[in-house]
C-alpha cells in the first residue's frame, strides 16, 4: 500500500553544512500490515515515516501510495490525498492549544464538507475508544502529557483512514495505558487497516508481525514474527 | 532539601468545573537523594514535580527549601530561588525555537551576570556531557526528539544546581542512549545533587534509591531500595 524506493532525506543547514537523515531507503508496506521501525535516536526514523506519512518529501527517490507516484502530485494533491488515506500520530502530538480537545480530534473531518453535529458525533466517538470522553471540552494543554499522547491518537483515527502511522504512540504512557493503547492499535489492525509504528519499546515493536531496523538513515536488520 | 506539606493543586477550567490534580501529599526530599516518582498517566506526578520545582504554587499546603518557606517569597524571589537551586527538564522539552541549542543552554546562566564568552563556555561543558557537541549551532526544531530530550537536559545541568528535577528525562531514547543519561544522572547524584526523576519506567525507577507512588493526586506507597 506505501512502497519507499531508494529514498535520500538531505537538510541542508546552510551553505557548507547538510545533516543527511535518510541515506537511500526502499521499504515496501503491504496492505493490512503491523509494520514497527526501530533503531537509536536521530538515526532517521521520524523523517522516514514523515517521508511515508506525505508530511515531507524526500530529497531523491520515490514514495509510491497504492501504485500512484507521489512525486507527481502537487502539495494539495498531497495533502488530499493524505487526509483520506492516513492517520499520523506525531511524536510530540501537534495539538492546538487554542481549540478544545473534540476540535482538535474534529480537524481531519473538515474537508469532507459533512454536517457539523456529524463531526463532533465522530469525533466524540473517537475520544471514546482512547477513554478520553471526560476532557472533550478541555484544552490540550490542560491535559497531562500521556492525556495530549490519546487525544493525539483520536485526531488520527476520527477519519477512519487505511493507514495509521504513529510516532512513538505509548511513551507518555504508563504501562496499564500502553496495554489498553496497544489493545486499540490491534483492534484496528484485525479490521485490516495498515499500522507503522516507530517505537523504542521492544514490547511495542513484538506487537507488530515485522520489525524494520533504521542506523544511520539506512535499513540494517529486518525481523519477521513467525 | 525540599519539604511538601499536605499540598494540593486544583485547576479551575470553569465556574462549575474543577480538576484535583494532587489531593493532600507530603513528601520530604533528603540533601543529595536519588528520588523516582511513578504513577499511571494523568494521576499528578507532572503537577507534583512542577510544585517541588517552584514553577507552580500549590492551592493549599507549603513547600520548604533548605527549610524556607517558600509561600512567603514573591513571584519575583521564588524565580531567583528557582534559577540557582534547582535545574528543571520539561517533559516535553520546553526548548525555544528562535534560539540555537547552545543560546538555549545559556538561558539560565543570564541572571548571573557573567561575561559571554564564560556562558558559551559553561555551556558547551553541558552539551559535552549529553554528547550534543555537534549540534550548537542548530535550532531544537532540526533536532531529533530524543536530541531535543538530551539539550534540555544540558540547560537543566548547565548552572550546576543542587536539584535537578527531570520529568520522564529519557522518554524518547533508545535503549543505549538512555542508559548514557542514566549513567550522567548516576554521576551527578555521587557528586552530591539531589535528584528527582518522574518515570514510567521501571528499569529508570530502579537507579533511585527510593521510589514514591502516585495514584489520583496521592502517594499511595513507598519503596526502598536495601
Ligand atoms: N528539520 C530538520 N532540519 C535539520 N535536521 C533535521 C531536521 N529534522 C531532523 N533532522 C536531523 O535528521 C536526523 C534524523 O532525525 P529524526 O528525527 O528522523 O530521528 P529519529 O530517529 O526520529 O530520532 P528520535 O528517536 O530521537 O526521535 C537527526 O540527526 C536530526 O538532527
Ligand atoms: N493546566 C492545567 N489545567 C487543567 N488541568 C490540568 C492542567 N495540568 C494538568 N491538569 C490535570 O491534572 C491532572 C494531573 O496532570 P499531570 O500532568 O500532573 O499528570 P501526570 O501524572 O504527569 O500524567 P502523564 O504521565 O500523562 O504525564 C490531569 O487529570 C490533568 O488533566
Ligand atoms: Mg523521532
Ligand atoms: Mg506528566
Amino acid at each position: 500500500v506505501v512502497d519507499v524506493i531508494d529514498v535520500t532525506k538531505v537538510y541542508k543547514l546552510s551553505e557548507s553544512v547538510e545533516t543527511w537523515a535518510l541515506r537511500g531507503v526502499s521499504l515496501s508496506v503491504r496492505e493490512g500490515e503491523y509494520l514497527a521501525v526501530m533503531g537509536p535516536s536521530g538515526h532517521g526514523k521520524s523523517t522516514l515515516l514523515h517521508i511515508m506519512g506525505l508530511l515531507e518529501r524526500p530529497s531523491s527517490g520515490k514514495v509510491l501510495v497504492d501504485g500512484a507516484d507521489t512525486s507527481k502530485l502537487s502539495d494539495k494533491e498531497l495533502a488530499n490525498l493524505r487526509g483520506v488515506k492516513i492517520g499520523f500520530v506525531f511524536q510530540y502530538f501537534n495539538l492546538i492549544n487554542r481549540m478544545t480537545v473534540l476540535e482538535n480530534i474534529e480537524l481531519p473531518l473538515i474537508p469532507r464538507g459533512m454536517p457539523k453535529s456529524e463531526r463532533r458525533r465522530l469525533a466524540m466517538e473517537a475520544l471514546f475508544k482512547v477513554e478520553g470522553e471526560d476532557w472533550f471540552e478541555k484544552r490540550p494543554n490542560q491535559l497531562s502529557g500521556g492525556q495530549q499522547q490519546r487525544v493525539a491518537l483520536a485526531r488520527a483515527i476520527v477519519h477512519n483512514p487505511k493507514i495509521i502511522m504513529a510516532d512513538e504512540p505509548t511513551g507518555s504512557l504508563d504501562s496499564k495505558t500502553e496495554a489498553e493503547i496497544l489493545g486499540l492499535f490491534r483492534k484496528l489492525n484485525k479490521e485490516g487497516k495498515t499500522i507503522v509504528v516507530v517505537t523504542h519499546n521492544k514490547s511495542i515493536a513484538y506487537e507488530a508481525e515485522r520489525i524494520v531496523y533504521i542506523k544511520d538513515g539506512k535499513i540494517v536488520d529486518e525481523e519477521r514474527r513467525i
